[in-house]
């Protein structure tokens, strides 16, 4: 574990409370992609197989945990919670992500570290949260302002991954024997994708403005 | 060291 990693999970687990926060403070999720939702809930239950097989640490158990629990939690309220629901924008939220889900699977099948159930599922979810944000991103364009909960919770939605990506660097100079080309590239992509929403981000943190995501 | 395919991130 170093630094980078540490505050990659808890930048990640930052969005995640966030998220929770604004739903359950709110009573809705306007704003949100129950897509994006959908396919993190499968990222981690496809990434965390091993959840029961391989111990690695307290810590390493308990996120995932937190990480498998926030996100059904989430898909369930903005499902079935009677107030959340109604909150919800269907008609914007219409990226066709079943083509996201196909990609990935394909693309694992191609590229993985072993032809093995675990590691092809594991290729999968990683490239599958790579995409997944990409349905909440159209959303945000098409709903014009982003509130103020749900702007924080992409952004460190976005950073984590970029925080990721100093960690595979800091840990390829202590060990050059340490390539996870599938992790890293597909993190690349991942933190890419955000970056105009990190622009438009930027720029209403510096004006002090709304944050606005052109149409 | 984990071997090279023990996925120890989250």
């Amino acid at each position: 574990m170093n630094i980078f990693r540490f505050l990659g999970d808890m930048t990640h687990l930052i969005s995640i409370l966030i998220l929770l926060l604004k739903i359950y403070a709110t009573k809705s999720c306007s704003g949100i992609s129950l897509k994006t939702q959908e396919l993190y809930a499968l990222v981690f239950l496809t990434r965390y197989l091993d959840l029961f097989t391989d111990f690695i640490s307290v810590y390493n158990t308990v996120m995932k945990l937190v990480f498998i629990a926030s996100s059904l939690a989430i898909v369930w309220c903005m499902r079935n919670h009677p107030l959340v629901r109604r909150s919800y924008d269907k008609q914007l939220d219409t990226f066709r992500h079943y083509f996201l889900l196909l990609a990935s699977f394909l693309l694992a099948l191609l590229l993985h570290e072993k032809f093995a159930f675990q590691e092809v599922l594991w290729a999968f979810s990683i490239y599958l949260e790579a995409v997944a944000i990409l349905p909440q991103l159209v959303l945000l364009q098409r709903s014009g302002n982003v509130d103020n909960l749900t702007g924080q919770y992409v952004f460190f939605l976005g950073a984590y991954r970029a925080l990721y990506i100093f960690n595979w660097i800091y840990r390829y100079f202590i060990d050059p024997h340490f390539t996870r080309w599938i992790a890293c590239v597909s993190g690349l992509v991942q933190t890419a994708l955000y970056a105009d929403f990190f622009y438009y981000y930027f720029i209403s943190w510096k004006n002090n403005a709304k944050l606005q995501l052109p149409a | 060291l984990p071997e090279e395919n023990d996925h120890d991130e989250l």
